[in-house]
C-alpha cells in the first residue's frame, strides 16, 4: 500500500527527517505509479505530481508528521481539492417542474440510476417524478424502465415513436397534465465519437431545456475517460457527474481525470443494483480509495 | 494518437510511454515493454524500427491469443459471465447470429432472472436471430434455467447452447457463488460442460479489467474473452497483461450494437490500434 511504500522510501534515504529534492522525487515517483494503477489519466497523473512536488518543496515541515506522512497528506489534501468543489446539489426548479436528462457511454447505468434518482428525490423533496423512455434503440430498454417504475409505483413516459425530441416533448406535456414536478429522460448510451448520436442529444437540450444534464460514468472506466467526458462536456456542457458501481473493487481514478479534464462536479455515487443504493459523492472517501 | 520524431531519443521513449499507458496498457506491462526497448534497440535508430520493434514486442505478449475453439461437443455449451453492463446479453445475440451464419443450430438460455427486462432483452436478441430460446419465471434460480437450455438443447439437436448470466461485481461472494453453482450443475449434466466459459470485459475497463479475469477464472475457469465495445476510443490494452498473467485467450471482439458486430480476435489489428 501507498503510506507503507513511502515510508519504507524515507527509511532508507538520507536527511530522512526532513523534506529534501531527492526524497521528494523518489516518493513522487511511487505516488506516480498508485495513480496510474487506479486509472488516473497519463497526462492528469502529470499535473497532479507536478502540483504536489512544488507544494512540497515549498512546505516548512513543522509538523509532528514524518517526511513520507506529510506527502501522503499533501497528495490527499490535494485529492479531496480536486475531486471536491463545485456543487453537488441538483438545480430543483421552484414553482416550475424540474427537467434532469441522463446521459453517458452504453451500460454505464443510466437507466438505473434514473430510477435511482426519480425515488431519492421522491423521498428527499417529496418530488411526484415522471421518467422518460428516450431510450427507442436497444432491446428491451422500454421494458426495463417501465419495470423499475412498477417497483418502485413511479410512472414511465413512453410512446412508439422513431423520434426522441418529440418523445421528450410530449413527455413534458404529459408531466404537466399529470402534475409531475421532477421530469428524468433516460437515453440511449451512446458512443462520443457517433456524430449523429450525439447531435440527438444536443437536439434533445435546444428543444427541452434541461435544468440538469448528468453524465453518468462507471467508476471503472480506465484511460479513455478524459476523451470520453471531453467530448460530452463538449457538445453538452453537462452539470454534473453520476459515478456508478462504486461496490465493486476498482479504484475509481478515473474520477479525478473526469473532475480535472471537464471542471464539473461529481454529484452521486451508485453503490449497487438496488435502487435505494445511491449516496451523495464524498471526495475524502473517493481520495483515500484512489491512493489505495 | 501520438506522433515520434524521426529518431530514438528519451523524448520518443516518452512519447511511446504516453501511448502505451494511454492504452490501458498498465505500469507493470508498460515497464517490461519500455525495458525490452531500451534494452533492443540503439540512440539514434530510425524510429520506424523502434516502432517495428514495440510491435514485436507486444505480438510476442499476445502469443496465447487465438481463434474461436473447435466445436467438437453437441450440445456445445458456451456460458457468457462478467461484471455489470459490459455487454454480455448482447454479445450472445451477436455469437448466435455468428454460429448461425455457419449453419449451426443455436439455442440460448436466458439465466439472467435477476435485473429488470434481461429476459425481454434477450428474447429480442433470439427473434432477431431465429435461435431457440429458454427462459423461465423472473427471479427463478439460474442455474434451473442453465439446466433446462441444456436439456432442450440436446433434445432439440442445437448445436451451440449459449447460456446469459446477469451482470454482477467479482468482489461479491454470494453472486459468484450462484455463479460457481450455474457450472456445476451443468457439470452434472455433462462432465465437459460448461466447454466454453466466455468472460466479456469492456474495453473502456481500466485496471479492474485485470482483478476481473482472475477473479471469474477463479469460480468459473474462464476459456475465452470477449472484448467488447472496441469501436468506441479505448484500445483495450489490459488485455496484454491478461493474457501474460493468465494464459486466457481473447476470442471475439464487439465493434458495435448490432448482431453482426463481432469479430474474431485479430492481435496484429489489435496492436496497431495502439498506434493509432
Ligand atoms: N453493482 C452495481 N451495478 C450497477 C450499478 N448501476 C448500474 N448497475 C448495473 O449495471 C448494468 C447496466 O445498467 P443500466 O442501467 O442498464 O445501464 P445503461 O447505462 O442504462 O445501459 P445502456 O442503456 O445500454 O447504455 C445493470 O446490470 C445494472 O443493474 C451500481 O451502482 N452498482
Ligand atoms: N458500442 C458498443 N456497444 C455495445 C457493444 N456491446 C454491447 N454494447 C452496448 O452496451 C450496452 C450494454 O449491453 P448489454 O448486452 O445489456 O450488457 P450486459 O453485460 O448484458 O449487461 P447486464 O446484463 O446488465 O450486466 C447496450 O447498450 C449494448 O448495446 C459493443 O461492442 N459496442
Ligand atoms: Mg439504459
Ligand atoms: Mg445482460
Amino acid at each position: 500500500d501507498l503510506s507503507g511504500k513511502l515510508e519504507s522510501i524515507f527509511k532508507t534515504l538520507k536527511g530522512q527527517h526532513r523534506i529534501s529534492e531527492e526524497n521528494i522525487k523518489v516518493s513522487l515517483r511511487e505516488v506516480r505509479v498508485a495513480l496510474l494503477e487506479a486509472d488516473v489519466n497519463y497526462i492528469v497523473v502529470k499535473d497532479f505530481i507536478n502540483r504536489v512536488r512544488d507544494r512540497a518543496i515549498g512546505e516548512k515541515v513543522f509538523e509532528k508528521l514524518t517526511p513520507g506522512q506529510l506527502i501522503i497528506k499533501f497528495i490527499h489534501e490535494e485529492l479531496v481539492r480536486v475531486l471536491g468543489g463545485g456543487t453537488a446539489e441538483v438545480a430543483m426548479q421552484k414553482g416550475a417542474p424540474t427537467v434532469i436528462m441522463m446521459c453517458g457511454l452504453q451500460g454505464s447505468g443510466k437507466t438505473t440510476h434514473t430510477a435511482k434518482l426519480a425515488s431519492y428525490f421522491r423521498k428527499k423533496n417529496k418530488s411526484r417524478p415522471l421518467m422518460v423512455a428516450a431510450d427507442i434503440y436497444r432491446p428491451a430498454a422500454i421494458d426495463q424502465l417501465k419495470t423499475l417504475g412498477k417497483q418502485l409505483n413511479i410512472p414511465v413516459y413512453s410512446e412508439d415513436s422513431k423520434d426522441v425530441t418529440t418523445i421528450c416533448v410530449n413527455a413534458l406535456e404529459f408531466a404537466k397534465e399529470n402534475r409531475n414536478d421532477l421530469i428524468i429522460l433516460d437515453t440511449a448510451g451512446r458512443l462520443h465519437i457517433d456524430e449523429e448520436m450525439m447531435n440527438e442529444l444536443i437536439r434533445v437540450k435546444e428543444k427541452i431545456q434541461p435544468h440538469e444534464i448528468l453524465f453518468v460514468a462507471d467508476s471503472m472506466i480506465g484511460q479513455d475517460a478524459v476523451t470520453t467526458a471531453a467530448e460530452f462536456n463538449e457538445k453538452l456542457n453537462f452539470d454534473g457527474v453520476i459515478l456508478t458501481k462504486m461496490d465493486g473493487d476498482s479504484r475509481g481514478g478515473a474520477a479525478l481525470s473526469i473532475r480535472e479534464v471537464t471542471g464539473k462536479p461529481i454529484k452521486f455515487v451508485g453503490t449497487g443494483e438496488k435502487l435505494d443504493e445511491i449516496e451523495v459523492f464524498h471526495p475524502d472517501r473517493l481520495a483515500q480509495r484512489i491512493l489505495g | 494518437s501520438i506522433v515520434f520524431s524521426g529518431k530514438m531519443d528519451e523524448d520518443t521513449l516518452e512519447a511511446l510511454e504516453e501511448a502505451l499507458y494511454t492504452s490501458d496498457i498498465g505500469v507493470k506491462t508498460t515497464e517490461s515493454i519500455i525495458g525490452e526497448v531500451r534494452k533492443r534497440s540503439s540512440k539514434g535508430e530510425d524510429i520506424n524500427d523502434v516502432k517495428k520493434l514495440v510491435y514485436d514486442v507486444i505480438i510476442s505478449m499476445l502469443d496465447k491469443s487465438s481463434g474461436p475453439v473447435q466445436v467438437t461437443a453437441k450440445p456445445h455449451v458456451i456460458l457468457v459471465v462478467g461484471v455489470n453492463g459490459n455487454g454480455k446479453t448482447t454479445t450472445i445475440g451477436k455469437l448466435a447470429h455468428y454460429y448461425m451464419n455457419m449453419g449451426k443450430r443455436v439455442l440460448i438460455g436466458a439465466a439472467d432472472t435477476f435485473r429488470a427486462a434481461a429476459i425481454e432483452q434477450l428474447e429480442e436478441w433470439a427473434k432477431r436471430t431465429g435461435a431457440d430460446f429458454i427462459k423461465n419465471q423472473p427471479n427463478s434460480d439460474p442455474a434451473a434455467v442453465a439446466y433446462d437450455s441444456y436439456k432442450a438443447g440436446e433434445a432439440r439437436g442445437a448445436d451451440i447452447v449459449l447460456i446469459d448470466t446477469a451482470g454482477r461485481l467479482h468482489n461479491k461472494v454470494n453472486l459468484m457463488n450462484e455463479l460457481e453453482k450455474i457450472s456445476r450443475v451443468l457439470k452434472k449434466l455433462n462432465p465437459d460442460a460448461p466447454h466454453e466459459v466466455l468472460l466479456v470485459l469492456d474495453a473502456t475497463t481500466g485496471q479492474n479489467a485485470l482483478s476481473q479475469a482472475k477473479q471469474f477464472s477463479r469460480t468459473s475457469g474462464v476459456t475465452g474473452i470477449v472484448l467488447s465495445k472496441l469501436d468506441g476510443t479505448a484500445k483495450g490494452g489490459v488485455t496484454i497483461a491478461i493474457n501474460q498473467e493468465m494464459d486466457i485467450p481473447v476470442r471475439f471482439i464487439g465493434i458495435g450494437e448490432k448482431k453482426e458486430d463481432l469479430q474474431l480476435f485479430d492481435p496484429e489489428v489489435f496492436v496497431r490500434s495502439i498506434f493509432e
